[in-house]
């Protein structure tokens, strides 16, 4: 299974189209492996984005540099799936029992 | 099945067990039709709710076309016991399924959603081959034949929305496309996604409004205002392109394009802290106020035949 361990999702929102377009930019960037839970479109809609622990100082830096609020949404990945997978082998098991 | 807790995720192996008890409890009502195999060969099903008759005028619902959205299988699974648990008593779902027939996939894409169990949480798309490429998977809700590899939409294979080498090439999105084609008499396509608490209805492909856009907007308004009602979960009302962003290749785009005129996608409740990780104590609260949105539009769509 893979796994998550101290991957963040930083929700950020974007205060104006100068924004948008750098997060467009992050999202083109390959190189630090982003994956995009809600993309940058308008200031309306916070941008999720979920930062593998290697690219978290590189991502932080980078928002912090341009001026972009974002706040940690969930701070450890893997321990809220490991929380959601208890539950689904709990859950089963009761189910058989 | 009184022993199945609905607020729980399931694996796919249950989801599909949970379903033979449904239609056990309810052979009247509910029957499982299977619309084909995924590509890793699984069985897709959907629960056909109807009263009689042949090709009645009918709803289409999808739910769990991007395989790490728990809540909407999750959901739809909480629904299909309302919905037959409710007719008989709720005079709304005794009169809808007296008129019309409904149609729900639980696990649109269930490869993904097998994946997403077995392999990789994060997973979204199917599970194809993609020809000279190491990046497997196709984002379905890319692969639709509206305005397909359009803005909105990647050509890369190892991107999470790449759209496919060409339109309906995922069996996952032509199983369903086949059987709506070939039933010829679907007057509601809903497909229901998490997360963002949005109602949109077409475009995402373009920016620009459809002909019905006065009325699925007053209609998306009033599906939220009741959904609301429950808890009070804000929403956003608006077409793909205008409350998102661009995406072509999307399934309500097709469904608009080919006449379903009451085309409709859920984002399903997140507050802000989970994501696509929303806890199993959320799934039913979360259900159930979508239940009620869902079934205003259900409603409407039965009250304005076209």
């Amino acid at each position: 299974h893979k796994l998550f361990i101290g991957d963040q999702v930083l929700r950020i929102n974007a205060e104006s189209e100068e924004h948008i377009q750098l997060l467009k930019e992050l999202e083109d960037d390959e190189g630090w492996e982003l994956d995009f839970w809600t993309h940058p479109a308008s200031t309306d809609l916070p941008v999720d984005i979920h930062v593998p622990f290697a690219s978290l100082h590189a991502v932080k830096n980078f928002l912090q540099a341009h001026k972009i609020p974002f706040h940690v949404m969930i701070n450890n990945l893997q321990e809220l799936l490991d929380e959601e997978q208890e539950g689904v082998e709990l859950n089963a098991m009761q189910e058989r029992n | 099945a009184r022993s199945f807790n609905f607020g729980a995720y399931h694996t796919l192996d249950t989801i599909y067990s949970w379903m033979d008890t449904l239609v056990a409890a309810h052979p009247n009502l509910v029957s499982k039709v299977q619309i084909g195999t995924s590509y890793e060969n699984r069985p897709m099903y959907a629960l056909k709710f109807s009263t009689g008759g042949n090709k009645r005028p009918a709803i289409w619902i999808d739910a769990g076309i991007h395989a790490r959205e728990w809540v909407s299988t999750a959901s739809a699974v909480w629904m299909a016991d309302k919905m037959a648990t409710d007719y008989g008593v709720d005079p709304s779902v005794t009169s809808l399924l007296g008129q019309m027939d409904v149609y729900l996939s639980i696990v649109t894409n269930p490869d993904g959603y097998v994946y997403t169990h077995t392999s990789d949480r994060m997973w979204r798309k199917t599970r194809s081959v993609n020809t000279g490429s190491v990046c497997r998977g196709v984002d379905p809700n890319r692969n639709w034949d509206a305005g397909f590899g359009g803005p909105g939409a990647s050509k890369n294979p190892c991107s999470d929305s790449y759209h496919g080498p060409h339109a309906h090439s995922e069996i996952e999105v032509k199983n369903v496309v086949d059987l709506v084609q070939s039933h010829g008499n679907f007057k509601a396509f809903i497909s229901v996604h998490a997360y963002s608490q949005l109602l949109m209805y077409p475009y995402g492909y373009s920016c620009t409004s459809v002909p019905h856009q006065a009325e699925l907007d007053s209609v998306g308004r009033s599906a939220v205002q009741a959904l609301s009602s429950l808890y009070g979960t804000s929403y956003k009302v608006g077409s793909i392109c205008k409350i998102i962003y661009q995406a072509s290749g999307g399934s309500i785009d097709w469904s608009y394009d080919i006449g379903i005129k009451y085309s409709f996608a859920f984002e399903l409740r997140d507050t802000g802290r989970y994501g696509f990780l929303l806890p199993a104590n959320q799934i039913i609260p979360t259900a159930s106020e979508t239940w009620l949105g869902l079934k205003h539009i259900m409603e409407y769509v039965r009250d304005h035949p076209y």
